[in-house]
């Protein structure tokens, strides 16, 4: 069973389109094992992304290098999976 | 795990593993013979039974409404609304006077597990999964987008060729037997007035196109349609949606659904975005379930009413 221990998901707020191209080129770099929840649109509208514990401090500096703002949306996604799947269980029961 | 005994005993406030959602699908049939029954209209690649159930008060070849939900497995709440959805229709036909008029012209037809292999494998293997589970010839990496393979637009912008991407459109259009067999069914069926495809999460309602920035021929009727969809789904909790075509609401996606059913004269033809309560993404906290089928429900009879009283 494949398990996302400390898997963050990021939510990302481009400002302008210059930024939103460079969210945009990650979508096609398999380097960095990203999975976009919810991708790249317009300014107005975050992008959300799954980033695998091992990638988690280049991704944040890419962003913070090229002054990409970012917020934690989800900080270790297995927690959350783990607490869905005990609620599962014992609504089950 | 003691099984729900009957349709009203099952729990329409969790997530469910396929074979409990199976049961759901036998249950709602057997306890309501006059007005459901269960079609298979083809079986995943991994050999599941596509089952849709067929919501009918009599006719022939009645026109109708298609509606699906899950067909990128991960995102659970899709599955659980269309399965809420299965027993509302049950509920209100008979009570609810749109409802009834609707269904004493016409049939529904509601796919709930689109995706199978891809459920059974979020719940078993990998929660995030979201492609289909067939193999990629000369690629270690698994499956087909679902929602790219659909012969419309397909193999253009807004797809990948990679099959490790998890856009990859597929080999070609129709390659996954979970489309095609749909596309085989509609096309057989041919008096389909509406198709709804229900997808989580980021709260937008979409019509076609997806694959071009040209302006479908019914963009100002659609649009319009939209808005009062949006506006009633609104109304129970105050969640607020954008809608417009899918190119210029949210990206160009070529090989999407509702691109392919437009382009085969349904004129009705729109895909949601579920509720996004900004935080969880595909982890929809299970309190959340009826909340967002509830108020689906409202831009869903919306679009039925519509198509009811806009023959074509």
């Amino acid at each position: 069973k494949e398990t996302f221990e400390g898997h963050q998901v990021l939510r990302m707020y481009a400002k302008n389109e210059d930024q939103l191209a460079l969210i945009n080129d990650l979508e096609d770099n398999h380097e960095f094992e990203l999975d976009f929840w919810r991708g790249v649109t317009d300014v107005r509208t975050p992008v959300d992304v799954r980033v695998p514990h091992h990638n988690l401090r280049s991704i944040k500096i890419h962003l913070e290098s090229n002054a990409i703002d970012y917020s934690i949306m989800i900080g270790d996604l297995q927690a959350m999976l783990d607490e869905e799947r005990m609620e599962m269980v014992s609504a089950a029961r | 795990v003691p099984e729900p005994k009957n349709a009203d005993s099952y729990d329409y406030a969790r997530y469910h593993p396929i074979n409990e959602i199976y049961s759901f699908q036998d249950m709602l049939v057997a306890e309501n013979p006059k007005l459901v029954s269960k079609i298979v209209i083809g079986k995943s690649y991994e050999g599941r039974p596509l089952n849709v159930l067929k919501f009918s008060t009599g006719g022939t070849n009645r026109p109708a409404i298609w509606i699906d939900t899950g067909i990128h497995s991960r995102e659970w709440v899709t599955q659980a609304s269309g399965t809420w959805f299965a027993k509302k229709i049950v509920d209100d036909y008979g009570r609810d006077p749109a409802l009834t008029a609707i269904l004493n012209k016409m049939d529904i037809y509601l796919e709930i597990v689109t995706n199978p292999d891809g459920y059974y494998f979020s719940h078993t293997s990998n929660r995030m999964w979201r492609k289909t589970r067939k193999p990629n010839p000369g690629s270690s990496c698994i499956g087909v987008d679902p929602n790219r393979n659909w012969d419309a637009g397909f193999g253009g912008a807004g797809a990948s060729g990679s099959p490790c991407a998890e856009t990859y459109r597929g080999p070609k259009a129709n390659s996954e037997s979970e489309v095609k067999s749909i596309v085989d069914f509609v096309k057989s069926h041919g008096n389909f007035k509406a198709f709804i495809s229900l997808h989580a999460y980021s709260q937008m309602l979409l019509y076609p196109y997806g694959y071009t920035k040209t302006p479908c021929k019914d963009d100002t009727e659609l649009h319009s349609l939209a808005k009062k969809a949006v506006t009633d789904l609104a109304s129970l909790y105050g969640t607020r949606y954008r809608f417009g075509s899918i190119i210029n609401t949210i990206y160009q996606a070529s090989g999407g659904s509702i691109d392919w059913s437009y382009n085969q004269g349904i004129k009705y033809s729109f895909t949601f975005e579920l509720r996004d309560t900004g935080r969880y993404g595909f982890i929809l906290p299970t309190n959340q379930i009826i909340p967002t089928a509830t108020e689906t429900w409202q831009a869903l009879m919306a679009i039925m009413n519509h198509t009811y009283k806009n023959p074509y």
